[in-house]
Protein backbone atom coordinates (compact mmCIF):
# COMPACT_ATOMS: atom_id res chain seq x y z
CA UNK A 1 0.00 0.00 0.00
CA UNK A 2 0.92 4.01 -0.36
CA UNK A 3 1.30 3.95 3.78
CA UNK A 4 3.87 1.24 3.93
CA UNK A 5 5.76 2.47 0.69
CA UNK A 6 5.68 5.95 2.80
CA UNK A 7 7.28 3.89 5.71
CA UNK A 8 9.87 2.09 3.88
CA UNK A 9 11.20 5.58 2.50
CA UNK A 10 11.06 7.40 5.64
CA UNK A 11 13.12 4.76 8.01
CA UNK A 12 15.47 4.29 4.25
CA UNK A 13 16.29 7.96 4.62
CA UNK A 14 17.92 7.82 7.41
CA UNK B 1 27.34 -11.73 29.87
CA UNK B 2 24.71 -9.55 30.13
CA UNK B 3 23.07 -8.83 33.42
CA UNK B 4 20.31 -5.74 33.83
CA UNK B 5 18.40 -5.22 37.25
CA UNK B 6 15.66 -3.14 37.69
CA UNK B 7 14.59 -2.12 41.08
CA UNK B 8 11.28 -1.22 40.07
CA UNK B 9 10.13 -4.01 37.53
CA UNK B 10 6.67 -2.57 37.14
CA UNK B 11 8.11 -0.50 34.54
CA UNK B 12 8.94 -3.39 32.42
CA UNK B 13 5.62 -5.07 32.88
CA UNK B 14 4.18 -1.74 31.70
CA UNK B 15 6.82 -2.07 28.73
CA UNK B 16 5.36 -5.07 27.70
CA UNK B 17 2.12 -4.10 27.64
CA UNK B 18 2.75 -1.44 25.69
CA UNK B 19 4.06 -3.62 22.86
CA UNK B 20 2.35 -7.14 22.81
CA UNK B 21 -0.78 -5.82 21.05
CA UNK B 22 1.63 -4.66 17.86
CA UNK B 23 4.61 -6.91 18.24
CA UNK B 24 4.42 -10.97 17.93
CA UNK B 25 8.59 -11.03 18.50
CA UNK B 26 11.04 -8.39 18.19
CA UNK B 27 15.00 -8.29 19.04
CA UNK B 28 16.22 -6.61 21.87
CA UNK B 29 19.49 -5.41 21.07
CA UNK B 30 21.82 -4.83 23.91
CA UNK B 31 24.97 -2.92 24.16
CA UNK B 32 26.60 -0.78 27.22
CA UNK B 33 24.88 1.97 26.16
CA UNK B 34 21.18 0.28 27.03
CA UNK B 35 18.23 -1.65 25.53
CA UNK B 36 16.95 -1.19 22.00
CA UNK B 37 13.87 -2.60 20.12
CA UNK B 38 12.72 -1.25 16.71
CA UNK B 39 10.26 -3.48 14.74
CA UNK B 40 7.40 -2.89 11.92
CA UNK B 41 4.53 -3.93 13.32
CA UNK B 42 2.61 -7.01 10.81
CA UNK B 43 1.13 -4.80 8.20
CA UNK B 44 4.07 -2.48 8.15
CA UNK B 45 2.35 0.60 8.40
CA UNK B 46 3.28 1.45 12.38
CA UNK B 47 7.30 1.29 13.73
CA UNK B 48 7.99 0.51 17.64
CA UNK B 49 10.95 2.13 18.68
CA UNK B 50 11.89 1.50 22.63
CA UNK B 51 14.74 2.84 23.96
CA UNK B 52 15.94 2.14 27.88
CA UNK B 53 19.42 3.69 29.06
CA UNK B 54 21.95 1.85 30.55
CA UNK B 55 22.01 4.24 33.54
CA UNK B 56 18.08 4.03 34.45
CA UNK B 57 19.18 0.44 35.58
CA UNK B 58 19.95 -0.38 39.12
CA UNK B 59 23.01 -2.47 37.54
CA UNK B 60 23.75 -2.82 34.56
CA UNK B 61 26.42 -4.81 32.43
CA UNK B 62 27.07 -5.77 29.15
CA UNK B 63 30.09 -7.15 28.13
CA UNK B 64 29.31 -7.69 24.02
CA UNK B 65 26.65 -6.35 21.59
CA UNK B 66 23.87 -8.80 21.76
CA UNK B 67 20.53 -9.24 19.90
CA UNK B 68 18.07 -11.80 21.53
CA UNK B 69 15.24 -12.51 19.03
CA UNK B 70 12.33 -12.96 21.76
CA UNK B 71 8.50 -14.32 21.07
CA UNK B 72 6.38 -11.08 22.41
CA UNK B 73 3.94 -13.71 24.04
CA UNK B 74 5.71 -15.74 25.59
CA UNK B 75 7.55 -13.11 27.31
CA UNK B 76 4.52 -11.39 28.94
CA UNK B 77 3.73 -14.73 30.23
CA UNK B 78 6.49 -15.01 32.59
CA UNK B 79 6.44 -11.16 33.55
CA UNK B 80 2.75 -11.55 34.12
CA UNK B 81 4.39 -14.03 36.75
CA UNK B 82 6.58 -11.17 38.34
CA UNK B 83 4.27 -8.87 41.19
CA UNK B 84 4.40 -5.01 40.40
CA UNK B 85 6.70 -4.73 43.16
CA UNK B 86 9.20 -7.02 42.49
CA UNK B 87 12.71 -6.43 41.27
CA UNK B 88 13.37 -8.08 37.74
CA UNK B 89 16.70 -9.01 36.67
CA UNK B 90 17.31 -10.00 32.65
CA UNK B 91 20.58 -12.47 32.34
CA UNK B 92 21.89 -13.95 29.55
CA UNK B 93 25.49 -15.58 28.58
CA UNK B 94 27.18 -14.39 25.67
CA UNK B 95 25.58 -16.52 22.43
CA UNK B 96 23.38 -17.97 24.96
CA UNK B 97 20.18 -19.52 22.96
CA UNK B 98 17.93 -18.70 26.07
CA UNK B 99 17.32 -15.87 28.32
CA UNK B 100 16.55 -15.58 32.16
CA UNK B 101 13.90 -13.50 34.11
CA UNK B 102 14.68 -13.11 37.37
CA UNK B 103 12.00 -11.77 40.17
CA UNK B 104 12.58 -11.19 43.47
CA UNK B 105 10.43 -9.32 46.13
CA UNK B 106 11.29 -6.63 47.82
CA UNK B 107 12.29 -7.84 51.11
CA UNK B 108 13.69 -10.68 49.22
CA UNK B 109 12.31 -13.85 50.62
CA UNK B 110 10.74 -15.06 47.62
CA UNK B 111 12.88 -15.15 44.67
CA UNK B 112 11.46 -16.69 41.12
CA UNK B 113 13.65 -17.48 37.76
CA UNK B 114 12.25 -17.99 34.31
CA UNK B 115 14.04 -19.39 31.53
CA UNK B 116 12.75 -18.58 28.11
CA UNK B 117 14.30 -19.32 25.06
CA UNK B 118 15.37 -16.69 22.06
CA UNK B 119 14.69 -17.12 18.70
CA UNK B 120 16.74 -16.57 15.73
CA UNK B 121 15.17 -13.12 14.01
CA UNK B 122 15.93 -12.35 10.52
CA UNK B 123 15.42 -8.99 11.06
CA UNK B 124 16.55 -5.71 9.13
CA UNK B 125 17.82 -2.28 11.15
CA UNK B 126 15.69 0.68 9.88
CA UNK B 127 17.26 3.57 10.78
CA UNK B 128 14.83 6.60 12.26
CA UNK B 129 15.67 10.21 10.27
CA UNK B 130 16.01 13.71 12.51
CA UNK B 131 12.94 15.36 11.21
CA UNK B 132 12.02 19.03 11.96
CA UNK B 133 8.19 18.00 12.56
CA UNK B 134 5.69 20.96 11.45
CA UNK B 135 3.52 20.51 14.86
CA UNK B 136 4.23 19.17 17.97
CA UNK B 137 1.47 18.42 20.81
CA UNK B 138 2.09 17.35 24.42
CA UNK B 139 -1.29 16.67 26.14
CA UNK B 140 -2.24 14.31 29.36
CA UNK B 141 -1.80 10.53 27.91
CA UNK B 142 -4.82 9.91 29.90
CA UNK B 143 -7.39 12.24 27.75
CA UNK B 144 -5.18 10.59 24.61
CA UNK B 145 -6.24 7.52 25.66
CA UNK B 146 -9.87 8.58 25.76
CA UNK B 147 -10.18 10.63 22.69
CA UNK B 148 -9.06 7.72 20.67
CA UNK B 149 -11.25 5.38 22.46
CA UNK B 150 -14.47 7.54 21.92
CA UNK B 151 -13.60 8.21 18.21
CA UNK B 152 -13.45 5.00 17.33
CA UNK B 153 -16.89 4.92 17.95
CA UNK B 154 -17.67 6.99 15.08
CA UNK B 155 -15.19 5.82 12.27
CA UNK B 156 -12.18 3.63 11.71
CA UNK B 157 -9.80 6.86 10.78
CA UNK B 158 -9.27 9.68 12.87
CA UNK B 159 -8.31 13.29 11.21
CA UNK B 160 -6.14 15.29 13.74
CA UNK B 161 -5.75 19.16 12.86
CA UNK B 162 -3.31 20.82 14.37
CA UNK B 163 -3.79 25.18 14.62
CA UNK B 164 -2.23 27.58 16.93
CA UNK B 165 -5.11 27.79 18.66
CA UNK B 166 -5.53 24.08 19.32
CA UNK B 167 -5.64 20.83 17.79
CA UNK B 168 -9.08 19.13 17.00
CA UNK B 169 -9.81 15.13 16.42
CA UNK B 170 -12.46 14.25 14.45
CA UNK B 171 -13.99 10.85 13.30
CA UNK B 172 -17.13 10.24 10.81
CA UNK B 173 -19.05 7.12 10.41
CA UNK B 174 -22.16 5.39 9.81
CA UNK B 175 -23.31 6.56 12.55
CA UNK B 176 -22.49 10.41 12.39
CA UNK B 177 -19.63 12.58 13.18
CA UNK B 178 -17.65 13.00 16.63
CA UNK B 179 -15.40 15.79 16.85
CA UNK B 180 -13.13 17.11 20.27
CA UNK B 181 -11.20 20.13 20.25
CA UNK B 182 -8.81 20.97 22.87
CA UNK B 183 -7.20 24.82 23.26
CA UNK B 184 -3.99 25.20 24.18
CA UNK B 185 -3.99 25.40 28.14
CA UNK B 186 -3.49 28.96 29.40
CA UNK B 187 -2.01 28.32 32.59
CA UNK B 188 -1.51 25.22 34.71
CA UNK B 189 -0.28 23.80 37.80
CA UNK B 190 0.68 20.33 37.00
CA UNK B 191 3.28 20.25 33.90
CA UNK B 192 1.71 16.92 32.79
CA UNK B 193 -1.71 18.14 32.72
CA UNK B 194 -1.05 20.91 30.34
CA UNK B 195 -2.11 20.35 26.56
CA UNK B 196 1.15 22.66 24.96
CA UNK B 197 1.61 23.23 21.14
CA UNK B 198 4.58 24.04 19.22
CA UNK B 199 3.48 24.69 15.73
CA UNK B 200 5.38 26.36 12.24
CA UNK B 201 2.84 25.74 10.11
CA UNK B 202 -0.78 24.10 10.42
CA UNK B 203 -0.73 20.28 10.15
CA UNK B 204 -3.86 17.96 9.61
CA UNK B 205 -3.98 14.54 8.59
CA UNK B 206 -5.54 11.19 8.96
CA UNK B 207 -4.65 7.98 10.85
CA UNK B 208 -6.24 4.65 10.98
CA UNK B 209 -8.08 4.95 14.72
CA UNK B 210 -6.76 1.08 15.04
CA UNK B 211 -2.97 1.80 15.43
CA UNK B 212 -3.95 4.74 17.72
CA UNK B 213 -5.73 2.71 19.92
CA UNK B 214 -2.72 0.42 20.53
CA UNK B 215 -0.22 3.05 21.12
CA UNK B 216 -2.13 4.02 23.79
CA UNK B 217 -1.58 0.91 26.02
CA UNK B 218 1.48 2.45 27.05
CA UNK B 219 -0.66 5.30 29.15
CA UNK B 220 0.70 4.04 31.83
CA UNK B 221 3.98 4.14 31.57
CA UNK B 222 3.87 8.04 31.49
CA UNK B 223 1.23 10.93 32.16
CA UNK B 224 1.76 12.47 29.00
CA UNK B 225 2.52 12.01 25.22
CA UNK B 226 3.91 13.65 22.45
CA UNK B 227 2.59 13.68 18.65
CA UNK B 228 4.69 14.86 16.30
CA UNK B 229 3.59 15.81 12.92
CA UNK B 230 4.22 16.79 9.62
CA UNK B 231 2.98 16.46 5.81
CA UNK B 232 3.98 13.48 4.25
CA UNK B 233 6.06 11.91 7.12
CA UNK B 234 5.13 9.39 9.54
CA UNK B 235 3.27 10.66 13.02
CA UNK B 236 5.42 10.03 16.11
CA UNK B 237 3.80 9.31 19.32
CA UNK B 238 6.27 9.47 22.27
CA UNK B 239 5.93 8.48 25.25
CA UNK B 240 8.60 8.73 28.09
CA UNK B 241 9.48 6.16 30.59
CA UNK B 242 10.63 8.30 33.94
CA UNK B 243 14.66 8.38 33.83
CA UNK B 244 15.09 5.16 31.28
CA UNK B 245 14.29 5.90 28.05
CA UNK B 246 10.93 6.02 26.33
CA UNK B 247 8.81 4.24 23.64
CA UNK B 248 7.95 6.02 20.34
CA UNK B 249 5.42 4.92 17.48
CA UNK B 250 5.52 5.57 14.07
CA UNK B 251 2.38 5.65 12.14
CA UNK B 252 1.58 6.32 8.37
CA UNK B 253 -1.11 9.14 7.59
CA UNK B 254 -3.59 7.56 5.41
CA UNK B 255 -2.97 8.47 1.61
CA UNK B 256 -6.27 8.91 -0.60
CA UNK B 257 -5.84 7.41 -4.10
Amino acid sequence: SREQMMMDRFFQMA
Amino acid sequence: MFEARLLQGSLLKKVMEALKELLNEAAWDCSDAGIQLQAMDNSHVSLVSLNLRAEGFDKYRCDRNLSMGMNLGSMSKILKCASNEDIITIKAQDNADTVTFVFESPDQDKVSDYEMKLMNLDQEHLGIPETDYACTIRLPSSEFARICRDLSQFGESMVISCTKEGVRFSATGDIGTGNIKLAQSAKVDKEEEAVVIEMQEPVSLTFACRYLNSFTKATSLSKSVQLSMSPEVPLVVEYKIEDIGHVRYYLAPKIED
